[in-house]
């Protein structure tokens, strides 16, 4: 499964 | 973004202010541990190594640069422009007892084996533990000033209203980042105690002083 960059919070 | 997030943003950032007010008016870092602003320079820097690759929103973008620039102003304050006044006596915690397991940590437990996401976990784990060597401070000193409490006070909420955000998330978007909600409830844990004190003594108006 590819990874996939969720980081949205600070 | 729900109210707990940016409540939580909103605490974040007037954390920091508070503390760089208090540097700023008094002209002093007293009872500051330079090495936990150190450690949450180090956090913002290895965080925001995505402001170079994923843009989310305007309000994502100047946040990070702010806090980023907030963190850096403060660590300047205490070992450049009012070094005079940090106390290096008292602020002995050994950092590599933190930096060397988190290090460590960071590589073993990730979602992705790449440069940027080791970065990034490593920052997350670093931040639930760079507030350490200034609660330690305290507890060498047996004392902090009122402002250096409502500072701590306004970080400690900070992680509280994440974790409030991350369980409204898993609600409504059924999102989840294991590796931040560990984090996150590790480091406000380190809190509990420091908010009990904050709500017996220093909102009661006394000054905060361990026996």
């Amino acid at each position: 499964r590819e990874f996939v960059y969720t980081h949205d919070e600070l | 973004m729900n109210i707990f997030r940016i409540l939580g943003d909103v605490s974040h950032l007037l954390a920091m202010i508070i503390l760089l007010v208090k540097i700023w008016r008094s002209k002093s870092c007293a009872g500051i541990s330079g090495k936990s602003q150190v450690l949450f320079a180090i956090v913002f820097t290895s965080r925001y190594l995505d402001l170079f690759t994923n843009f989310f929103s305007i309000y994502n973008t100047v946040m990070k640069f702010v806090f980023l620039m907030c963190a850096y102003i403060t660590v300047y304050l205490i070992y450049g422009k009012f070094r005079k006044t940090f106390d290096n006596e008292n602020d002995s915690f050994r950092l590599e007892f933190l930096l060397i397991p988190v290090t460590g940590l960071s590589f073993l437990e990730n979602q992705s084996f790449t440069p940027l996401e080791i970065l990034w976990t490593f920052s997350i784990y670093l931040e639930s533990v760079a507030i350490l060597p200034q609660l330690f401070m305290i507890s060498k000193t047996g004392e902090a000033e009122t402002i250096t409490t409502h500072y701590l006070f306004f970080l400690g909420l900070y992680h509280a209203l994440y974790l409030a955000n991350w369980i409204w998330r898993y609600q409504t978007e059924n999102y989840y980042d294991q590796i931040a909600v560990v984090s996150g409830v590790v480091q406000t844990i380190f809190y509990c105690d420091f908010f009990y004190l904050y709500v017996t003594k220093v909102l009661k108006g006394k000054k905060l002083s361990l026996p």
